[in-house]
């Protein structure tokens, strides 16, 4: 297996507006990071294609009602939490992925309805959302953050068996004005997409 | 399970957004397999929230092919990064499929190889197996020329080591071939010959001791 540490920035142009963040809430069981959490000062467009295996996880399906319910518009917040999937968790597990979006616009001062979910981890158990309730309110505030290790923590946070975070980002200029693209994403198994 | 989002500071209207998302990710993360399983929960998010200011991009505006472009290759750095991770990976393989009579039928070639176990153990085993590239071709379901069909390694120097030339296998110098799938990055190319000129880029890994072990590891 190979050394992948060269792929991991030392560093990085991230766009303005954005915090960042992730803490373990002891969901996972080596007490890594679990938890990331992405905020907008403003409310943002938003856009996200999902699985289309047939069998589509709570945070899928959620998302896919929000994006659906707000046309994309005034989302200020994604949160992923790793180490359980909430995939196969009926109607409890809807309920878990909405208590997420729902706490988290709480913690941001925005609407109820103004963030996307993910999940990833092992399929068919429930969410500890006590434990992730009480993540997400700890690290909304002073936790997140902007600078290159604020992103590269959020990177962690959603890893399972990664062996390194993955993260990228750039600038570009469009008639004089400078923007930013910051992007990360996790992977390394069960990795065959066909996303819509 | 693949999740993944991108924000910009740009300012993009959300129906641009999600068609800028969804171009972008035909083109890279729906083109990548580690090991032939779709998840219960991929997701690719993407926000824009304008702060740089800036006139808003819509699906009409003069700088939304350039903003969907510029999205488009930072989506396919994080996809490859995905498979440079893949479990047990050593090898990171680029498939480019030519010459096919449709897109579609380019990318589901190269999603034919890109999941059989058998190609995956030889760039594993670093064997320059054209039989499998070519099967997987074969029972891929689409059209294809047999008599036009070429397969060829693509050092990151040097020449090409062609394997198989308008379906006639060539001489291959195995010291050449040893050397090309010693390296870490293997691009492939397959030409289909139908005279479509259709061609897809595709990204896969080979498959080790190591993904058995962590899968067979793994516990719910």
């Amino acid at each position: 297996i190979l050394d992948k540490s060269r792929f991991v920035p030392s560093s990085g142009s991230y766009p303005q507006g954005y915090k960042v963040g992730a803490l373990a809430t002891g969901v996972k069981k080596s007490n890594a990071l679990d938890l990331s959490i992405l905020a907008s000062s403003v409310p943002a467009s938003a856009a996200a294609v999902f699985t289309t295996n047939k069998f589509q996880a709570a945070p899928v399906l959620a998302s896919k009602d929000i994006l659906s319910t707000t046309g994309g518009q005034n989302i200020s917040a994604i949160v992923i939490n790793s180490g359980c999937a909430n995939a196969v968790t009926g109607e409890g597990g809807l309920k878990d992925a909405y208590t997420m979006v729902e706490t988290v616009g709480r913690e941001l001062g925005v609407g109820s309805r103004s963030a996307l979910v993910m999940s990833t981890g092992v399929i068919g158990q429930r969410l500890q959302i006590d434990k992730i309730t009480r993540g997400i309110t700890e690290l909304v505030g002073p936790q997140l953050g902007s600078s290159h290790e604020h992103w590269l923590s959020c990177a962690r946070g959603i890893m399972t068996t990664d062996t390194f975070p993955k993260l990228v980002s750039k600038r570009f200029e469009l008639d004089g004005v400078t923007y930013s693209l910051a992007g990360l994403a996790k992977g390394a198994g069960m990795i065959c997409p066909n996303m819509a | 399970t693949l999740l993944g989002f991108f924000v910009t500071d740009a300012p993009i209207a959300a129906p641009a957004l999600q068609k800028m998302l969804k171009h972008a990710t035909d083109r890279s993360f729906n083109c990548i397999s580690v090991d032939t399983d779709m998840s219960t929960n991929d997701t690719i998010a993407a926000l824009a929230n304008g702060v740089a200011g800036g006139e808003l991009i819509t699906e009409t505006h003069r700088n939304y092919d350039a903003i969907q472009a510029e999205i488009t290759a930072f989506a396919k750095q994080l996809a490859q990064l995905v498979v440079r991770d893949g479990e047990g990976a050593t090898k990171f393989i680029t498939l480019k499929i030519q010459d096919a009579l449709s897109y579609e039928d380019a990318k589901t070639v190269a999603h034919s190889i890109a999941n059989s176990s058998l190609f995956k153990t030889a760039m594993y085993g670093k064997d320059a197996n054209w039989g499998r590239i070519l099967c997987a071709t074969g029972y891929a379901g689409v059209e294809v020329n047999p008599a036009k069909t070429s397969v060829s390694f693509i050092p990151a120097s040097g020449p090409a080591l062609q394997l198989l030339v308008n379906g006639e296998p060539e001489t291959v110098d195995e010291a050449r071939a040893s050397e090309i799938l010693d390296q870490e990055d293997i691009e492939v190319h397959v030409n289909l010959g139908t005279g479509g000129g259709h061609d897809c880029e595709f990204w896969t890994c080979d498959m080790s001791h190591e993904y058995v072990t962590i899968n067979g590891d793994y516990r719910t």
